[in-house]
């Protein structure tokens, strides 16, 4: 599976979201779900994919919910994911998340992720774990 | 504060104890993709195009990465069928989406009408039904032998080439149940051909990885999933997690 989000230099945010997700899991399964507003979603403010087991995905439409926390609770990108995150079930979500003034976050609650990430600014982070 | 980037291959319980040898490849290809994505972005190309770049596999990559890469662990399955190689399936759903449509819903609403003028009407009510994604693009048999190389790359075409002055107007009156699109199969297929997006033949999916995943199951005659404990007297190396306690059905359905 790979999930991307980007804002680029004129602030325009984008997500993809190719399922797969959750690692180790049965042929047929539900993956990341790239369903807009599960496991996909970007606005004005920010681009989230979201991987991981697809019905909790589903359940907690991971990647609005971030959305909608910065749009209605004016929380900053970082805080609305941990939120997000820490609210699915344990081992079962991770998500990768820019916001409009190029504000990077990387949340899973599972043992790990496969992530990457970089800034215009010089931050460059690759991790699995 | 200028451009950024987030890319993620997938999460769940990877052993902290993984080989070196299964770790590092993984690691490269984020690095790649990675790379990849940062040069579009110097080079000012816009965040939408971006994001379709990364997920489309840019040369073939033996680990799993995208649903187009071959042998890709998580997407590709090749189960017992009709074909010495068994049948394929690439589970290769994708979703794009740019934050900006939101705000363009007056002109093309998120999830505008992808079916092309001349579908057939029962195409075309399906689409009004669906999230706007495309999904199993393949099946290795008739008639859509060949499996779309890039279901991202489909569906975005697909989306792009239609434009709203295009799109069939529904009747006066007719109600929007779902703004959306769902291409499926043999759909997807289709939209493919019709946009001139790159296929593959199937045995481009299908690698001696898979084939010997294949053999295992079948000779253990139980599931075999990404990092399965080996079995008493099995050869080949595997990624060795905790095995999955039976009464947990949470990832082998």
């Amino acid at each position: 599976t790979v999930g991307c989000v980007a804002v680029d230099a004129a602030g325009n945010l984008a997500t993809a979201t190719s399922t797969g997700g959750l690692v180790n899991k049965m042929a047929g399964r539900i993956g990341d779900t790239p369903v807009v507003g599960a496991g996909t979603y970007a606005n004005a403010l920010c681009a989230v994919s979201a991987t991981g087991k697809g019905e909790e995905i589903i359940r907690h439409t991971v990647a609005r919910d971030v959305a909608a926390l910065m749009e209605h609770r004016g929380l900053p990108l970082r805080d609305a994911a941990a939120r997000v995150v820490a609210g699915a079930p344990r081992g079962t979500v991770g998500l990768v998340a820019v916001s409009r003034g190029g504000e990077v976050c990387m949340a899973h609650n599972t043992t790990a992720m496969f992530r990457a990430c970089a800034t215009e600014a010089g931050h460059a982070e690759v991790g699995i774990w | 504060m200028g451009w950024a980037l987030a890319l993620h291959g997938g999460a769940g319980d990877v052993p902290r104890t993984l080989p070196p040898e299964l770790r590092e490849p993984r690691l490269a290809t984020l690095r790649r993709c990675l790379d990849l994505g940062t040069a579009a972005l110097r080079d000012g190309r816009a965040a939408l195009d971006v994001v379709e770049l990364v997920v489309r596999p840019p040369s073939p990559s033996p680990t799993p990465r995208s649903p187009a890469s071959p042998g890709g662990a998580a997407r590709v399955h090749v189960r017992p069928g009709p074909t010495p190689t068994g049948l394929l399936t690439v589970c290769g759903d994708v979703a794009c989406r740019c934050g900006s449509w939101r705000t363009a819903r007056t002109s093309t609403p998120a999830g505008a009408p992808c079916s092309p003028p001349t579908a057939p009407s029962r195409w075309r009510r399906a689409s009004w039904r669906a999230p706007p994604c495309a999904a199993a693009p393949s099946r290795a048999s008739p008639p859509s032998p060949t499996p779309s190389r890039s279901p991202g790359s489909s569906w975005r075409g697909r989306r792009t080439s239609t434009s709203p002055s295009t799109a069939p107007r529904p009747s006066p009156g007719t109600r929007y149940a779902v703004r959306g699109c769902a291409l499926v199969n043999r759909d997807v297929m289709r939209a493919c051909s019709s946009i001139g997006v790159e296929t593959k033949d199937p045995s481009h999916f299908i690698t001696e990885h898979n084939i010997e995943r294949l053999r295992q199951a079948k000779e253990a005659n139980r599931v075999q999933i990404d990092y399965t404990q080996p079995l008493k007297g099995q050869q080949t190396p595997q990624e060795t997690p905790a095995p999955i306690p039976t009464d947990d059905n949470s990832q082998t359905g």
